[in-house]
C-alpha cells in the first residue's frame, strides 16, 4: 500500500528445499534457470536471482503444482 | 495447457466429494463446489454428476501436509491447494490443503476461487500468465456472486472441449492492459503522491518514481468494494479517497473502508435526479471538490460540508470543450480529464486546456 518507503531489508534469504533432486552436471544452475522461468512467466525482471521482487511473488498464497513426474 | 494436451474423452464426468473441512457447513462447502463446477460447465459441453461410493473422475478431498501424493501441503498460506491433470487414478483429482482458513466471504480464502481454480487443472489446463485469469498462479479474491470466468480461461478450456451448446455464446471480461490504445478509465484518483487509474475490477497503479504500471485487483486493497468504481478523488488533507458508484459513495482510509459506508451521494446536497456522479477531483489549496455529471458539474465545500452556491455549472463554461468527463484528478497544479481515449490537462489558473494527450500517457508506453 504506498506509504513511506521503508529500508529494504537486505537480510532476506531464500529458503531452498530439495536443490538436491536436481543433477548438477555444469551449465547453468538449474536454480537460476528455474527462477528465470518464473521471472518470465510472471513479467519479473528476469535476473536469474531471487531478489526482492521474486520473493514477493513466491510468498504470494498460490496453487501448489503436484510433481506428478517424480509421483509416477 | 498442460503438456502434452490431457483432456477427458467424455464429456460427461462425475465427481466425489471424500471429507469435508470443518471450518465451513458442509452445505456450504457443496454449494462452493457446485459452483465451481458450473464455472467450467457454463461454457463448454461438460457436465458433471456427482456420486456418493464410487470412484469418480473427480476426487475431491482436504488434505494435511504429507498425504502421500509427493506434494505435501505447508501449513497456513503458501500453497493453498493443488489438483491433478486428467487421468486414470488420481487423475482429475483435487486436494485442498486442510489447514487454511476456508471461507465463503473475503476473509480467509474463498473456497468457491481456489476450487475453481483447481477444477480447471483437473480439466487439462495449466496456470496462465493473464493476471486477470483464474488460472493464474497466485490467489486473488473476487466476490463470488460477482464472479464472471474471464474470456482468457473461456478461450483456453474451449481450445479443449469446444464451445458450450447454449444458443448465446458466453463471454468474459479481458484484462486491461496499460498501452492499449483504446483503454479508457471508469476512474481516476491520486493517493498518496501515486496515481490510481480504475477499470472494472482492476486498478492500474503509477509511482512517479517508477516507469512500470502495476496491475492490480480493486479487491486486493479493498474487498469490499464493488467493481466498475465511477468517480474517485483524494482529500489530502483527511488522508482519505471517496469512491462513488451509482447513488452511493464510500470513503477509504487506508485499507480500511470507514464505517457506515456505503452512505447516499445526495449527503453532499446532489439533487435526487442525480442517478452517479461521471468523475470527481479535489482541489487541495482550496479545498473544494469537484463533481462531474453529464454535461454539467458542482462544486462541494469540504471545510463547510456543503455545496457552494450558483452550482450546477455548465462543464464547456468553466473547463472548455472537454465533453463529457469519464476520470479527473488534480496532480501539480494542473487537472486532468479522461474523455475516450483521450486526455485534456486543464491549467486552472488560466482557465483552459493548455495541452491534449492519449489517455495511457501516464504509463511510459
Amino acid at each position: 500500500f504506498p506509504a513511506a518507503p521503508e529500508a529494504e531489508d537486505e537480510g532476506k534469504t531464500l529458503q531452498l528445499v530439495e536443490v538436491s533432486i536436481f543433477s548438477v552436471s555444469g551449465g547453468e544452475n538449474p536454480l537460476a534457470a528455474k527462477l528465470k522461468e518464473m521471472q518470465s512467466f510472471f513479467g519479473l525482471e528476469v535476473t536469474g536471482k531471487p531478489d526482492l521482487d521474486t520473493l514477493e511473488m513466491m510468498q504470494k498464497p498460490r496453487c501448489g503444482v503436484p510433481d506428478v513426474q517424480r509421483y509416477a | 495447457f498442460t503438456p502434452g494436451n490431457p483432456k477427458w474423452k467424455r464429456n460427461n464426468l462425475t465427481y466425489r466429494i471424500l471429507n469435508y473441512t470443518p471450518k465451513m457447513r458442509r452445505a456450504d462447502v457443496d454449494e462452493a463446489i457446485r459452483k465451481a463446477l458450473n464455472v467450467w460447465s457454463n461454457v463448454t459441453p461438460l457436465t458433471f454428476q456427482r456420486v456418493e461410493d464410487k470412484v469418480a473422475d473427480i476426487m475431491i478431498s482436504f488434505a494435511y501436509r504429507d498425504h502421500r501424493d509427493n506434494s505435501p501441503f505447508d501449513g497456513p498460506n503458501g500453497q493453498l491447494a493443488h489438483a491433478f491433470q486428467p487421468g486414470e487414478g488420481i487423475g482429475g483429482d483435487v486436494h485442498m490443503d486442510e489447514e487454511e482458513a476456508w471461507t465463503k466471504d473475503g476473509t480467509g480464502y474463498n473456497l468457491f476461487i481456489v476450487l475453481a481454480h483447481e477444477l480447471g487443472h483437473s480439466l487439462g489446463l495449466s496456470h496462465s500468465n493473464d493476471p486477470g485469469a483464474l488460472m493464474y498462479p497466485t490467489y486473488s479474491y473476487t466476490d463470488p456472486n460477482e464472479f464472471r470466468l474471464p474470456q482468457d480461461d473461456i478461450d483456453g478450456i474451449q481450445a479443449i472441449y469446444g464451445r458450450s451448446n447454449t444458443a448465446v455464446q458466453p463471454t468474459g471480461p479481458v484484462t486491461p492492459e496499460a498501452c492499449d490504445p483504446n483503454l479508457t478509465f471508469d476512474s481516476i484518483t491520486t493517493l498518496r503522491g501515486e496515481i490510481f487509474f480504475f477499470k472494472g475490477r482492476y486498478m492500474l497503479r503509477k509511482h512517479p518514481e517508477r516507469t512500470e504500471t502495476e496491475l492490480n485487483f480493486i479487491s486486493l486493497f479493498w474487498p469490499r468494494l464493488p467493481s466498475g468504481i465511477q468517480a474517485a478523488y483524494e482529500n489530502v488533507e483527511t488522508d482519505e479517497i471517496t469512491i462513488f458508484k451509482e447513488d452511493k459513495y464510500w470513503v477509504i482510509r487506508g485499507y480500511d473502508v470507514l464505517p457506515g459506508y456505503p452512505k447516499p451521494i445526495y449527503r453532499f446536497g446532489l439533487p435526487k435526479t442525480v442517478k452517479r456522479v461521471n468523475a470527481a477531483y479535489n482541489d487541495e489549496a482550496t479545498g473544494k471538490t469537484f463533481f462531474f455529471v453529464a454535461d454539467r458539474y458542482w462544486r462541494y465545500d469540504e471545510k463547510k460540508k456543503s455545496m457552494d452556491h450558483g452550482y450546477p455549472r455548465k462543464i464547456v463554461s468553466d473547463f472548455g470543450n472537454i465533453g463529457r468527463v469519464d476520470a479527473a484528478f488534480q496532480k501539480d497544479g494542473y487537472v486532468y480529464f479522461f474523455h475516450g481515449t483521450t486526455q485534456f490537462q486543464f491549467d486552472p489558473r488560466a482557465k483552459r486546456i493548455v495541452r491534449k494527450m492519449k489517455s495511457t500517457s501516464w504509463f511510459s508506453c
